[in-house]
């Protein structure tokens, strides 16, 4: 179903989006 | 891209996740400031202390005056949190122009200060549950979330 298939992709965009920023360090200096 | 209005409305649909004692159902009600520094304050206790919320009027009304001078609060402690936690200079072409809330409501505007509210819940030392909370949002609000939170990162200035 190429739908579910665009949604399959749409969520992982947005998984993989948050998933980078969880593991990104936080931005204090210090 | 996405519209400024997109922006507005998704990140009051976010900013709903916070469930503030002050309401924060449209764009009126979020011109006073107080919900957003309600929200400030959840995002880190810390540094938007009681004792910076409680300079915040929450009997507003519709006196302009009151709302301009928690606007410039809630801006002015987001401009400090960026610079001095975050290490971080926000773009110009990112900071709201107040009077336009104040005046008019305007939601383009609102959609940049709710948009740098933004950037502290995702850099603070509590991201990931503010992360986590994101990604149980509706689809398209999360897309949205995401334009927003990549324009913030391709307009940092270190």
């Amino acid at each position: 179903d190429p739908n579910m298939k665009a949604g399959a992709t749409s969520e992982g965009v947005l998984a993989n989006f948050f998933n980078s920023l969880l593991s990104k360090k936080t931005g204090s200096p210090g | 891209p996405q519209s400024e209005l997109q922006l507005c409305d998704s990140l009051i649909i976010w900013l709903q996740t916070f469930n503030t004692p002050a309401p924060c159902q449209d764009v009126k009600q979020l011109t006073n400031g107080v919900a957003m520094a309600q929200v400030l304050h959840q995002i880190d206790v810390a540094w938007f202390d009681e004792s910076w919320l409680s300079r915040i009027k929450e009997d507003v009304g519709d006196n302009w005056r009151i709302k301009a001078s928690n606007l410039k609060k809630v801006l002015q402690g987001i401009t400090s949190y960026y610079s001095e936690f975050l290490g971080q200079q926000i773009s110009e072409e990112l900071i709201p122009d107040l009077n336009r809330i104040t005046e008019c409501s305007d939601s383009v505007e609102l959609g940049r200060l709710l948009q740098l509210i933004l950037g502290c819940a995702v850099n603070c030392e509590k991201k990931q549950e503010h992360i986590q909370n994101i990604m149980t949002l509706e689809e398209s609000v999360q897309h949205v979330v995401m334009t927003a939170i990549q324009e913030l990162m391709s307009k940092e200035i270190l």
